[in-house]
């Protein structure tokens, strides 16, 4: 099958523009990217950290290549293409909009389009999309969850809301952690670089105004509209748990009480400190009021603090579980205390049950060491439906698979926390340590036996 | 992908383009490209990374990490740079080609 031969069919129906001629006329960076991206990637951090950049050139060495492009992570260039006859059928002015440095929260909603590969194949790859939600921010330094790959450098990040703004520039689509892909996209807001932009243009071409004047100004909030969305309210619940040197996340299901995970905060009656950043940072010390044994399948524990999270939402637990929906993940995975937590999305991959109970949670996003004991939401509605307990690693390869990850239903927890809400009785939580056979199976990851081994006597 | 990301796919595709840097003279040495956005058209001014210059700078890489440089001028690189832009169908000239295509009279069933 196929366009009927002689006739050419571009192959996504869409004839692209002959190539334009353009010269360079500055290359430029954001003073504040480069602050944020060497605070959080660079000191004893940086050797734990990758970044996949442009195509290298085969004369470069590799290490060399690395060199340049980390030199070259977060600067960016501007263009002006050379006009042509055919141009007076193009529109004149703006193409885009461009949102305000911070007006979009966590958890925002955002398209990605770049062009994989750069020009190798532009008849199939031109600006592809992808999908994905701001997932944290350090000044002009975002981070998203959108997939994109080596070439969609310097492509642009769009919003939904409001429509078709300009958010980002793709600064580096890969990144890796200690060897482990993290599944998050290096991003530089536009804003920002738009402003570099406009004062460089002036210092370095006087005559330029005119020119710098054409360059996309931030966006105003509509009259009476909030400049900066408050983002879904699920996504401040997540909170950082630090006990002794082990730091991961929890979520707050009272005032007081919080829950992560066993392997966080291993010890009853130890001290913990949780940290909250949002609405508003608060440090407050706890303790550990009950662990699931090591045996136990659930790895989970609650944390008793001695003042109340003041403004940390508490959640509404979920009561059922729908495999496909779209789910969120907040945690202080990648970043830790150095960074606020992130939010990745994705879908309820998985409900695995056993005897008709859903006793394990599968999502496909992007789940990193830290995130443990953090909350898994569903996105839509903002129930809280588990406790992130961990992502999986191959033991043949060492290799780990952020976005397939293991949660417990909350719906495990819900009658016990309940109970110890309302009487401080853990009696609750303790049976977790004598969950049945097959729920041990089941987080063994190992097959279940299809029935009992018959006795041969 | 929903009413919810129409705007942003036709934005997205209206401001996307691809950008490729090579030596003039010199086709063997390849080319590097990557992604940019069209932020004006007519005249066109693009926003792209700024890796792909990284082989032309006269100076070197290390021009990007000397102290205080946060803009460098269009001759930091070498007069050898060649640079094409190239994107998909504009909306103006998408609608042209419909026009071409709608010849001028038609005969309505009554």
């Amino acid at each position: 099958a196929g366009p009927e031969p002689g006739r050419y069919a571009p192959p996504r129906g869409r004839p692209m523009q002959p190539p334009r001629s353009a010269e360079l006329l500055l290359l430029l960076s954001c003073p504040a990217f480069r602050a944020h991206f060497a605070r959080l990637f660079g000191g004893e951090a940086a050797e734990q950290w990758r970044f996949a950049s442009v195509a290298p050139d085969d004369e470069v060495s590799e290490e060399e290549e690395e060199e340049d492009q980390l030199r070259a992570l977060g600067w960016f260039a501007l263009l002006r293409v050379r006009p042509s006859p055919e141009e007076e059928v193009e529109e004149r002015g703006p193409v885009v909009a461009v949102t305000p440095l911070g007006a979009l929260p966590k958890g925002a909603p955002l398209l990605a389009c770049g062009s994989p590969f750069g020009a190798f194949c532009p008849d199939i790859f031109l600006n592809t999309l992808s999908r994905g939600v701001l997932s944290n921010s350090a000044g002009p330094l975002l981070l998203t969850d959108a997939r994109c790959l080596p070439g969609t450098e310097g492509g642009g990040v769009f919003a939904a809301r409001p429509a078709g703004v300009l958010v980002a520039l793709v600064a580096a689509p890969l990144c890796w952690k200690a060897r482990e892909w993290v599944g998050l996209t290096l991003l530089c807001a536009a804003a920002p670089v738009l402003c570099a932009a406009r004062a460089a243009l002036c210092h370095l071409h006087p005559g330029a105004a005119a020119l710098a004047d054409l360059l996309p100004h931030e966006m105003g909030a509509p009259w009476g509209l909030p400049l900066r969305d408050p983002g879904p309210p699920w996504a401040a619940a997540a909170v950082l748990v630090e006990c002794g040197t082990v730091w991961g996340s929890g979520v707050a299901v009272a005032p007081r009480v919080v829950v992560t995970c066993r392997h966080v905060a291993p010890r009853e009656a130890a001290k913990v400190l949780v940290r909250s950043t949002t609405p508003k940072s608060a440090i407050i010390w706890g303790h550990v009021v009950f662990a699931t044994q090591e045996t136990s399948p659930y790895d989970i524990a609650l944390l008793s603090l001695e003042e109340d999270l003041d403004g940390v939402p508490i959640p509404v637990p979920a009561e059922h579980f729908h495999e496909g929906e779209a789910v969120s993940v907040v945690g202080f995975g990648v970043f830790g205390q150095a960074c606020g937590p992130s939010v990745t999305s994705g879908i309820l991959s998985a409900v695995v049950q056993v005897d008709d109970t859903p006793v394990m949670l599968q999502t496909t996003c992007a789940v990193h060491g830290g995130s443990s004991g953090g909350p898994l939401f569903s996105t839509c509605s903002g129930d809280l439906l588990g406790i992130v307990a961990s992502n999986t690693r191959d033991n043949n390869t060492g290799a780990t698979y952020p976005h397939l990850n293991f949660s417990i239903p909350i719906t495990v927890l819900q009658p016990a926390l309940q109970r110890y809400s309302r009487t401080g009785d853990l009696g609750g939580l303790r049976q977790l340590d004598h969950a049945a056979e097959p729920v041990r199976v089941v987080w063994r990851l190992q097959r279940p036996l299809a029935e009992a081994p018959r006795s041969k006597l | 992908m929903g009413r919810q990301w129409g705007p942003a796919m036709r934005a997205a595709e209206q401001a996307g383009c691809v950008v490729s840097a090579s030596r003039a003279g010199r086709p063997k040495a390849g080319s590097w490209s990557c992604s940019g956005v069209i932020l004006s058209r007519r005249p066109g001014l693009v926003l792209c990374h700024g890796g792909i210059f990284t082989p032309f700078l006269r100076a070197g890489s290390g021009a990007l990490t000397a102290t205080g440089a946060s803009f460098l001028s269009s001759d930091s690189c070498g007069d050898d740079l060649r640079l094409n832009v190239q994107w998909g169908p504009t909306a103006a000239n998408t609608e042209s080609r419909a026009e071409q295509s709608r010849p001028g009279l038609c005969t309505p069933q009554c």
